[in-house]
């Protein structure tokens, strides 16, 4: 996967981090101090689409890229930045009850973009 | 998701303007935490737990540090703590109640509960005491005796027993209480510590739609 730059036009993974603290959380999420959402964001040119992590190989971005030239009305198309990796978000948090409860939330952190 | 043939609505442009798109990405971030945890609105705390107790309950359990989630979460698993409430008591006998949310079990089964304790002993000393789970009668309100288990500590400090499947039916249901009979004339309430960072607790760890699966097989 590739992360943002400034100025990214392609499909990158932007970080972005809510702290507890300062939605006003802190006092019920007991830990993490944040959460790393992060999200996909940018272009996905035909040329690249089906390529997770965009730059799989230069054979396959060059076959992908004579079939977008061939096809026609190719502009815009179907393919998305999508996450490609995520992983679990652990949280230690008091729930309405004031239990202290302990999970893991599979697929909140996005570690990885691609184009679908 | 591609809208119809259209362009990828998550593509065509330029990053987020992050300055503009804050407020809407942290509004996405709380509601995408409370859909996950089944919560419709952030929990106000009616009854918080010392920091102290926390502390030391946390530094007891094992299992991976913060930050390591585990590496294939296929489904989602919880583990609740409960601090223990001091019920009827005496000389002879400790009550301890704990409370489990059933609209945080409810639904789901508890796949293991531990005790665990602080015992303060004098030097080269054994301290031996039964240990019986208590459950609500289906009958009436009575607790009746489930079963019970023979436990004997030889030091001081923390130590942990895994209660049955009794136990675990029991903080499914929400209540669970245990009662502490020492076998020796030593008073219960100098060998068990309560107080602050040694309140004693009961980890239970819960798999949603674990029931299910197990129906399912």
């Amino acid at each position: 996967g590739v992360d943002c730059q400034a100025g990214s036009k392609m499909c990158c993974r932007q970080e972005f981090f809510v702290d507890f603290r300062e939605i006003g959380w802190h006092d019920w999420i007991i830990q993490p101090e944040g959460y790393a959402m992060n999200f996909c964001t940018g272009q996905c040119p035909l040329h690249v689409a089906g390529m997770p992590g965009i730059a799989a190989s230069f054979h396959t971005a060059v076959l992908n890229l004579l079939k977008a030239n061939t096809a026609t009305g190719t502009a815009g198309g179907g393919s998305c930045c999508v996450p490609t990796v995520q992983r679990p978000l652990s949280l230690l948090y008091y729930d309405r009850d004031s239990n202290i409860v302990k999970t893991d939330i599979p697929d909140m952190v996005v570690e990885a973009c691609g184009c679908s | 998701t591609p809208r119809g043939g259209d362009q990828c609505p998550a593509c065509g442009g330029p990053a987020l303007d992050l300055e503009n798109q804050r407020e809407l990405l942290l509004e996405l971030a709380k509601r995408s935490i409370l859909n996950k945890l089944h919560l419709s609105q952030r929990p106000l705390l009616s009854r918080p737990v010392s920091r102290a107790a926390l502390k030391t309950a946390l530094r007891r359990l094992r299992g991976p540090p913060w930050g390591t989630p585990l590496e294939d979460v296929k489904g989602q698993d919880y583990e609740i703590i409960s601090f223990a409430e001091t019920g009827l008591s005496d000389i002879n006998r400790t009550r301890l109640d704990f409370h489990f949310s059933d609209r945080t079990v409810g639904g789901a089964e508890v796949q293991q509960a531990r005790l665990m304790f602080f015992v303060q002993l004098p030097p080269n000393t054994t301290w031996t005491t039964t240990v019986r789970v208590l459950v609500l009668s289906l009958r009436d309100t009575n607790l009746t005796l489930a079963t019970q288990h023979l436990l004997e500590v030889g030091a001081s400090g923390w130590h942990q027993l895994l209660l049955g499947p009794e136990a675990q039916a029991a903080c499914s249901q929400g209540h669970l209480s245990l009662e502490l009979i020492p076998e020796g004339r030593e008073a219960q309430s100098s060998v068990i510590l309560a107080a602050a960072a040694h309140k004693p607790f009961v980890a239970a760890r819960v798999r949603v739609g674990a029931r299910h699966r197990v129906r399912r097989q």
